[in-house]
């Protein structure tokens, strides 16, 4: 089993900017 | 009605049919016309012309226009897809039927990867990735050392790179996310599933009967 690192593309899809529920936010 | 009637240039932008809209998406008819409420609403915030400009889009997203964000702008440029500079409702549907927890998995992976496929140049490439780390630490004002970030990129790309050849493609980005579904969290939007309860409006500017 490998250890458990953080993955490069996990940080990344925590950017505000690639977070469309915002859309639907009043 | 013709598309092309100079005449008819003014008319406000008309509801694409949302019987073709949603003969083509996950939506029904009504989701789709309770999606045209929202798209209104962003459409008009600060030019009332039926169409989302990129200004309109962000203000959407961050509540101000004053933010700038490089996934921001791949994204409307990806729902983009006449590349006008501008979304239609067609546009706007279409892509966020990929967002809705029914769309098929190989359609949210395939838009993912174009996502983050920054430079459109067939598959993720390390600058990219250290771009977009780069850009999502200065946005949440985390601060992490240059070796701290190469070590993460290093360790991604030693599972993802299968075929250690620098470079992360579209097969490789598949195996990615299947072993990592959290990777594809933000490519579902479950308030897509009750949007017709959301705008609830709708239903007075419905153009198809009730089935």
């Amino acid at each position: 089993t490998k250890p458990v690192t953080m993955n490069a593309f996990e940080l990344i899809s925590r950017s505000q900017g690639l977070n469309l529920s915002n859309l639907f936010e009043k | 009605l013709g598309c092309c009637d100079t005449k008819n240039r003014k008319t406000p932008y008309r509801l694409e049919n949302p019987e073709i809209i949603a003969s083509e998406t996950v939506f029904s008819v009504s989701e789709v016309e309770a999606l045209y409420e929202l798209y209104k609403k962003i459409s008009s915030a600060v030019v009332d012309d039926g169409l989302i400009n990129k200004e309109e889009f962000q203000l959407a997203l961050f509540k101000t226009n004053k933010k700038e964000s490089i996934f921001a702008e791949r994204v409307f440029n990806l729902f983009d897809t006449k590349n006008n500079g501008v979304l239609d409702f067609g546009e706007f549907a279409r892509a966020l039927s990929i967002f809705h927890p029914d769309a098929p998995l190989n359609e949210k992976i395939d838009f993912s990867f174009r996502l983050y496929d920054l430079k459109q140049q067939g598959y993720i490439g390390r600058e990219e990735v250290k771009h977009m780390m780069l850009a999502t630490l200065a946005e949440s004002g985390m601060n992490l050392s240059d070796e701290v970030i190469e070590n993460i990129i290093d360790k991604t790309f030693e599972e993802a790179d299968t075929k250690h050849d620098g470079r992360i493609d579209k097969d490789e980005w598949e195996s990615l996310v299947l072993q990592h579904p959290s990777l594809l969290k933000n490519m579902t939007l479950q308030y897509l599933r009750d949007i017709t309860t959301t705008f609830p409006s709708f239903v007075f500017y419905s153009q198809v009967e009730d089935t």
